[in-house]
């Protein structure tokens, strides 16, 4: 399951 | 976080502060492409929705906000403020050539089909394009001036920079996210042109001309 909180770069 | 990610943050916020400092201080947006800005708005208020969602930490908080607030400054200064000095006649470029296939393709290429994930991803692919409007304007006008060469520096610097952090990160972290790797990469392409005459032309003290 993807987690889509991963997007922790601007 | 690593130098990378951090040298094209810096890149990013400095390309803002001189687009900022050049608007501000010759109270003039000649030159400069408002599509592309309202492009870039677009661009920052879909991917840091998540602001309110979720904290990663208080330089990216921090750094979400300060990419907002100056892009819709500089949409205040050139749409509202010096409205007289923006130059629409040369800022053609048809944006909705640019959003049709961008949010077309966020619905279909994907991590995740949710809302906050699809908004990230058309933000991500629409600003792998936003520069176009104002590429496109700089070769109809002919030519840039010099400041306005080093925010088109800087802006292209800070993907570039950002494709060294993703391989740092593939080879230090096994991670890698193909969705911005790619629109990075293209992004980063389209500044090629501009580079070459950037480090052949502008570095040299000439002005930045473009075969019209």
């Amino acid at each position: 399951e993807f987690d889509s909180w991963a997007h922790d770069e601007l | 976080m690593n130098v990378f990610r951090l040298a094209g943050d810096m890149s990013h916020l400095l390309a803002i502060i001189i687009l900022l400092l050049k608007i501000w201080k010759t109270r003039s947006c000649a030159g400069i492409s408002g599509r592309s800005q309202l492009l870039f708005a677009l661009t920052y208020t879909a991917r840091y929705l998540d602001l309110v969602t979720n904290w990663v930490s208080l330089y990216n908080t921090v750094m979400k906000v300060f990419f907002i607030a100056t892009s819709y400054a500089t949409i205040y200064l050139m749409y509202l403020k010096f409205k007289a000095t923006y130059d629409s006649n040369h800022d053609t470029f048809r944006v909705e050539f640019l959003l049709l296939p961008v949010t077309i393709l966020a619905l279909v290429l994907n991590h995740e089909f949710s809302f906050m994930e699809i908004l990230w991803t058309f933000s991500i692919y629409l600003e792998a394009v936003a520069i176009l409007p104002q590429l496109f304007m700089v070769s109809k006008t002919g030519e840039a001036e010099s400041i306005t060469s080093h925010y088109l520096f800087a802006l292209g610097s800070y993907r570039l920079l950002y494709i060294f952090n993703w391989i740092w990160r593939y080879y230090t972290e096994e991670y890698y996210d193909l969705i911005a790797i790619i629109a990075g990469v293209v992004q980063t392409v389209l500044y090629c042109d501009f580079f070459y005459l950037y480090f052949t032309k502008v570095l040299k003290g000439k002005k930045l001309q473009l075969p019209a």
